[in-house]
């Protein structure tokens, strides 16, 4: 900022990292804010909620498997568009979305909740966590939601939503990285480009440090997934064998 | 690779109409 070095090829490079990760963020994001809005009036109605709450537990969760499967092919898109992501090798590409995929899609449902109505949508409408019981994990989905719910207080931009689900997904810290120094530089710009664009869109001061918290409870709710989907497959082996969706089984070693 | 055959895939495909 005092014009000794090269400060301007610097912000011209940061803008143009914000541009290119928030394209292949909206082109990846699987719903439009504008599609989401137009749906935002569709909640499911008393009798809806109640056939889902009469599934089977192993029905249920196998139709959130197949959901969670479904956004995560979204988020595989969005890493290989990220620049420098395919220059990595392959192991750390791999590491990088079997740790990170489900976090991103964490961090993404903040655009698809609706906070005033504490419901997110799910399989054609929106949903409040009561839809979800069958599931037998009613503290963990109580989590997501308040998680959803805090996200969407930051009331974050696309740009700044996209720069922020690239940095969830190049965390260098990964356990297994073969290559962790070339993650590093990659997770290093994008939170260089992250709080560019933050000062850019004049957000408060303590934005970038709410976000790097947000890391850990993400964390938390992953950890407690795989903790929920073990304890499902130990009860259900078969059904998780024969009927979940193999990228699941690919991505939580289940 | 053979562990994670369909995330390889879907890496590797411009686009991605893997059947899962």
């Amino acid at each position: 900022s005092n014009g000794d070095t090269s400060p301007t090829v610097s912000m011209a490079e940061l803008d143009h990292q914000v541009q290119l990760i928030s394209k292949s963020h909206l082109e990846t994001c699987q719903y439009l804010r504008e599609e989401l809005q137009q749906m935002s009036w569709q909640n499911f109605l008393q009798d809806e909620v109640e056939s889902y709450q009469s599934k089977p537990r192993e029905v249920m969760w196998q139709l959130c498997a197949v959901k969670i499967t479904e956004a995560i092919q979204y988020v595989v898109e969005f890493a290989k568009r990220i620049d420098g992501f395919m220059d990595l090798c392959q192991n750390d590409q791999i590491v990088l979305l079997k740790a990170g995929s489900l976090e991103v899609i964490f961090v993404r449902m903040c655009r698809m909740f609706d906070s005033q109505n504490n419901t997110v949508f799910f399989d054609g409408k929106f949903a409040g966590p009561d839809v979800f019981r069958a599931l037998g994990c009613d503290d963990l989905i109580s989590s997501v939601f308040d998680f959803a719910k805090s996200m969407c207080s930051l009331h974050l931009s696309e740009d700044e939503l996209a720069l922020f689900s690239a940095f969830v997904l190049l965390s260098a810290d990964r356990s297994w990285l073969q290559e962790k120094l070339q993650v590093e530089k990659l997770q290093q710009k994008t939170q260089l480009a992250l709080q560019h664009v933050l000062q850019k869109n004049q957000r408060e001061d303590g934005l970038l440090h709410k976000l790097r918290c947000k890391v850990s409870a993400l964390r938390s709710l992953c950890s407690r997934h795989t903790e929920k989907l073990s304890a499902f497959r130990a009860v259900y082996p078969d059904i998780v064998g024969t009927h979940f969706p193999p990228l699941y089984k690919e991505l939580f070693g289940a | 690779k053979e562990k994670h055959k369909i995330l390889h895939q879907l890496l590797q495909n411009s686009t991605s109409p893997v059947d899962l």
